[in-house]
Parts: structure tokens; sequence; C-alpha cells
């Protein structure tokens, strides 16, 4: 049975799908099976890790597909189901029906059974697709990096699941990204983090352009550079994340 | 009557905030009356400029409040309309009702005759309430970073704006933001986007650690360091949007 986890912070550009890249790659090489899910219509989740696929999230969601036409390898021990712009008309649509909050969560729950953890990639703002998503999660991943606008878009997250799910429990790990050690603005903004949020903030991922050149060349970071401070940073994250969530 | 511009871009985190402000912030300077509207639930807008207002933009178009209540004074010649997280519960309400791609437009027909400008800051995903401002506007103003996912948005953005408008005519302007200079692969894409887009790209913002601090100050760049490249560039930009969208 899956554990079905969202990466998610309503701030843009900080590492959201980076993170589902190199966190969903770093576990399937411990042997986790992996599921990774696009919900966001710019799609790219699966052009980072240089796959194509026919069928989409909008497939599978709303016309009800077959899963299994819908879901394509990208490793070993690493699927993905991709999103297009076709999502896009999926928001109005999915904002109509009865129990449209669980139109993702019926989907996943098809396939739950093959996979140890589903990990699912965001959008920045909050949409019905992102409803769906922290909705059908067990857990929150939230990525931020160290200045104060996705500091607050963190804050407006946590008050967007207390509404919800009526706690932020499910929110597990903070992990901070694009980390320049240099920089004292950001230390002080890491220290304020831990007091605020205390275990739950992980040790921060540094800023380190192989982490933007990788996604270009459709490799993670294991792949591309594997010495790199990023890989080092990843893979510490990776142990993290088995040893909070039980995964393996 | 104001001319409408929206500054947007499907990728999160690439500088559309910063833009808006100061842009706003330069054109008032220069005499034009502007008015800002932040679409975006997070209100990073008029955190920036260190502006609180009691009421916001989901008063303005979904209960039909007075604009005179709504827009507050955020510098000589710049007002504003606040965002907040009641925004959100506008996504659903407006996906409902017969002409909701107009609610927008017609809550700023009633201010247009008093400004010069309406500048509408917008959150990154394609959301009803984005393709409401992208309805409304005359004129779109597209930041973008020189990486590919940005790059990649941007085209989203034309495939978006196309389906709505029929045309990308009304896509004026497309800003290369946090350009350094000194890297291969910036100038290799910025050479890219020229070949893409000819003339609508403007010369770059530079990458400029004050663009990232003025807005924890509350301050445009003008205000925070006037001698910075910041101010530099975004002094360039504005002669630019004068020129291009014939303000003044
Ligand atoms: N630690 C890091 N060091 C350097 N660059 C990074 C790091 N993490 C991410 N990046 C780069 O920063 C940019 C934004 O990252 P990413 O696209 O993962 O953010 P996002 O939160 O998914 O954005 P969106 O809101 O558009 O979905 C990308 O170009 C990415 O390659
Ligand atoms: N030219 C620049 N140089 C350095 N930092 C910059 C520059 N432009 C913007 N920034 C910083 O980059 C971050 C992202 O910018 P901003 O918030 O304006 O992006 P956005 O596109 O509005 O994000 P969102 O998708 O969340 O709305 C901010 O911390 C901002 O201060
Ligand atoms: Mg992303
Ligand atoms: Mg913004």
């Amino acid at each position: 049975m899956a554990r079905i986890v969202t990466v998610a912070n309503l701030k843009g550009g900080i590492g959201k799908t980076t993170t589902v890249i190199n966190i969903g790659a770093g576990l399937a090489l411990r042997g986790v099976k992996v599921l990774l899910v696009d919900t966001d219509p710019q799609g790219n989740l699966s052009t980072s890790l240089g796959v194509t696929a026919i069928h989409t999230l909008y497939e599978l969601m709303i016309e009800a597909m077959d899963p299994a036409r819908v879901i394509v390898p990208a490793r070993h021990n690493l699927d993905i189901v991709v999103a297009d712009t076709t999502l896009l008309m999926a928001q109005t649509t999915m904002s109509r029906g009865n129990d449209w909050g669980n139109t993702l969560g019926k989907a996943l729950a098809q396939v739950e059974d093959y996979y140890d953890l589903i990990l699912i990639d965001s959008s920045g703002s909050l949409t019905p697709m992102n409803a769906n998503a922290l909705v059908a999660s067990h857990d929150i991943i939230a990525p931020t990096t160290v200045e104060p606008f996705s500091v607050r878009g963190l804050e407006l997250l946590h008050q967007q699941v207390k509404n919800m799910k009526d706690s932020t429990d499910s929110i597990r790990l903070i992990v901070p990204t694009m980390y320049d050690p240099r920089s004292r603005q950001a230390l002080d903004l890491l220290e304020g983090l831990q007091r605020q949020y205390g275990n739950k903030i992980t040790q921060p991922i540094r800023v380190n352009v192989k982490l933007s050149e990788s996604p270009m060349h459709g490799k993670s970071i294991f792949e591309y550079d594997d010495e790199s401070r990023g890989a080092e940073d990843y893979r510490v994250l990776v142990d993290r994340i088995i040893a909070t969530l039980n995964i393996v």
C-alpha cells in the first residue's frame, strides 16, 4: 500500500520539481518502488527525466483511462504519469463535480498496491488540482528558499492544509533549498525557520549549478554528477525521508 | 482611459512581482498615474511596498464593493488594490458564473478613467483568476529567466493567450530577468530568445542582490538603492515601456 506524498509550497520557483526528481530518483536507487505524478500543466517533471508519453494525467483522472496505458517507466523502480496543458481543462471540469476534491485520490487508489511511494509534483498557486493533491496525500514535503516571500508561501500552505485536513501534522518535512551558506541573511532566516518549525526542518540543499543543469540533460543529479554538492545534499535528504516516513 | 497591462509567465519564481513593483514605481516617478492590482493570493505585491489595506480584490470583484473603499495610495501617482487568501475562494466562485471570464475586467472598468495605466501582478499557473487578467488586458509583459523551464513557460503562455484572444500580439514585451552576463549558457539562451521573438525582447534585468533585498524593506529599487544595477536596468525598461505602449 503506497504512501502518497505531495511536494508543495505556494511560492513559485523554489525547487519543487527539482526536489521531486531527485528524491524520486534517490529512493528508486535504494530499491523503493516509486511512482512520480506530475500535476503541473507545464509538464517539467517528465522533460527533466527525458521521458515522453502519449497519455497524461488528464486521461487517467477525467477520462478514466486504464492506468496501465498512462503510466510509463522512467528508470528502474521509477515510473511516471506525465502532465501537459490538457490539465488546464481539468481545472474547470473538476471544480464542478460533487466529489471533485477526491478525483486524484480515486485515480491513484487503483495503483497504490504496486508502489511503495507515490510522489506528486504540484504547481505554485492553489488550484482545484493542487487541492486534490493535498487532500489525497498522507504526507506533504515543503521546499522553501530562505527568503521572505517563500517563507510566507510556507505559512500560507500551513493555513490551507489546516483548512482542508483540520491539522498541519501531514506537513512532515520542510526542506530549505538553494541555500547559500555565505549569506548572513540566509543564515538568520534558516535559524528563524528552525525556531518556528523545529525538527521538521531538514538539512538544507545548497545552491549548486549542477542542479540547474541536470534537468536540461534529462538526468537526475545522481546521473549527471554523482560527486556534486547537489547529489550529496539530496542523498542526505533521501535518508531523512526513509527514516521519517518509514518507507522501507 | 487606462491601458490595462498584465505581467505574466506560467513559470514560478522568475521575477513577475519584482517587475510589477519596479516598473509601477518607475512610471509613477515619471508622472504616470498607475494603479497596481495584485491577483496572487500570496499578496506579495503589497508587502513589498510596505502597504496594508482593510479591503481586497475579492471584495471589489466578488462583493461589488465601492472601488474607493478598496483602492489605497502606495506612493505619489501609485495606488494599489491588495490581495489575500480570500481570493482563493473566488477561484471556485468565478468558474461557475456565466460571464466569469470578465469579472476582473468589469471591476476595473469602473476606475479606468482615473489612471493612465493599470498594472496587474499574476501568480504562476493558469487559474480562472489569471485567465481573467489576461482577458482584461490590452497588453501583456512577460518576464522570463534565461533557463529552459522558464522559456517553456513563456511558450505555454503564448499558446494560452492565442487560445483566449486569437492572437499573441498582446504579448508586447518579453523581459529577461535575473540575467548573469558571465554565464555562457545564459548568453546562448538569450540569443535563442532574440532569434525566436525578435524585437519583443527587452534589454535584460541583471541579477542584483539589491532587487531581492528591497522588497524586504517595503521599498522599490529606486528608494532602496537608486545607484544599483537593478535600478539602472529597471529605468531602461521603464523607457522601453513608455515608448512601446505610448503611455505619456
Ligand atoms: N539547489 C539548487 N541550486 C541551484 N539551482 C537550483 C536548485 N534547485 C533548483 N534550482 C533551479 O532553480 C529553478 C527553479 O527550480 P524548480 O523549477 O524546481 O522550482 P519549482 O518550485 O518547481 O517552480 P514552479 O513554481 O514553476 O513549479 C530551476 O531552474 C532549477 O534548475
Ligand atoms: N534581477 C534579480 N536579481 C536578483 N534577485 C531577484 C531579481 N528579480 C527577482 N529576484 C528575487 O527572486 C525571487 C523571485 O522573484 P519574484 O517573487 O518577483 O518572482 P515571481 O515570478 O513573482 O514568483 P511567483 O511565481 O511566486 O509569483 C524573489 O526573492 C526576488 O526578490
Ligand atoms: Mg515545478
Ligand atoms: Mg509573484
